[in-house]
């Protein structure tokens, strides 16, 4: 049996809401760790991955790890009748085909009991590689979703560049071209408006904003997002959620032949 | 010509 309690409904409709663009269907894994998520887009350019730890729970019992498959947009409908301060357990048999979704008002009068139909699902897992990064880039995650939006608005690819202090986020399109450059903080009060570059040598890579602009669905989940990047790997945008976990995005660069 | 990575062609099937 499974079953986990949260103290607010937010974190996971936030989580939901970061997801369901991406991805339509997806596994959650759950073990003694917690609830884990890996997927990629159905084009394979993209792939999410979302854990939430254990400690990060009010309560979490799991007695075999089992795998629940889940239609993502389903799942998003069920939370948004949630209200954001509800407390919500998540609850299935072992070998059960649905998922309990309960929902308390924080005053305990009223309880509303959800069951999901679950699915039968074989998706493909990748190996994420444990990896350095040439350049970790760390900024606003509000800063970095306007970034993505506006350079949208010029063509279908940014080139990110990355040099010591600073980052330059470029488009070209047929109606011209743009170029935002962000600085490294020199001096921040509150760490959620830092700008943080770390170099260990410069680099060059281009990506899709489409991609890009799916993956800032994760903004409220975080002030924060971790952009790491290496020459000729997928970047790596990472959004923490305090206390319990991340949600992870890898975007295939587009590579020049 | 800027070819479109895709993300089998990074991390291998686990």
């Amino acid at each position: 049996m499974f079953e986990c309690r949260l103290p607010k409904a937010e974190v996971l409709k936030k989580t939901m809401d970061a997801l369901k663009d991406l991805i339509k269907e997806a596994v959650w894994d759950v073990s003694a760790q917690g609830l884990s998520l890996q997927s990629m887009d159905s084009s394979h350019v993209s792939l999410v991955q979302v854990t939430l730890r254990t400690e990060g729970f009010d309560t979490f019992r799991c007695d075999k790890n089992i795998a629940l498959g889940v239609n993502m947009d389903t799942m998003q409908k069920l939370m948004k009748c949630a209200s954001n301060d509800d407390n919500i357990t998540l609850k299935s048999e072992d070998n059960g085909d649905l998922l309990s979704l309960i929902f308390e008002s924080p005053n305990g009068e009223k309880t509303s009991e959800y069951e999901m139909k679950l699915m039968d699902l074989d998706i493909e897992q990748l190996g994420i590689p444990d990896q350095e990064y040439s350049c970790t880039i760390k900024m606003p995650s509000g800063e970095f979703q306007r970034i993505c939006r506006d350079l949208s608005n010029i063509g279908e690819s940014v080139n990110i560049t990355v040099v010591k202090g600073g980052v330059d986020f470029s488009a070209k399109g047929d109606i011209g071209n743009a170029k935002i450059h962000v600085t490294e903080s020199s001096n921040v009060d509150n760490e959620k408006d830092a700008v943080t570059v770390e170099v260990n040598e410069p680099v060059n890579l281009t990506f899709a904003l489409r991609y890009l602009n799916f993956f800032t669905k994760a903004t409220p989940l975080s002030g924060q997002v971790s952009l790491s990047i290496s020459p000729d790997v997928p970047l790596v945008v990472a959004y923490e959620i305090e206390d319990l976990g991340h949600v992870k995005y890898f975007l295939a660069p587009k590579i020049e032949n | 010509k800027i070819n479109q990575g895709r993300m089998d062609d990074f991390f291998k099937i686990s």
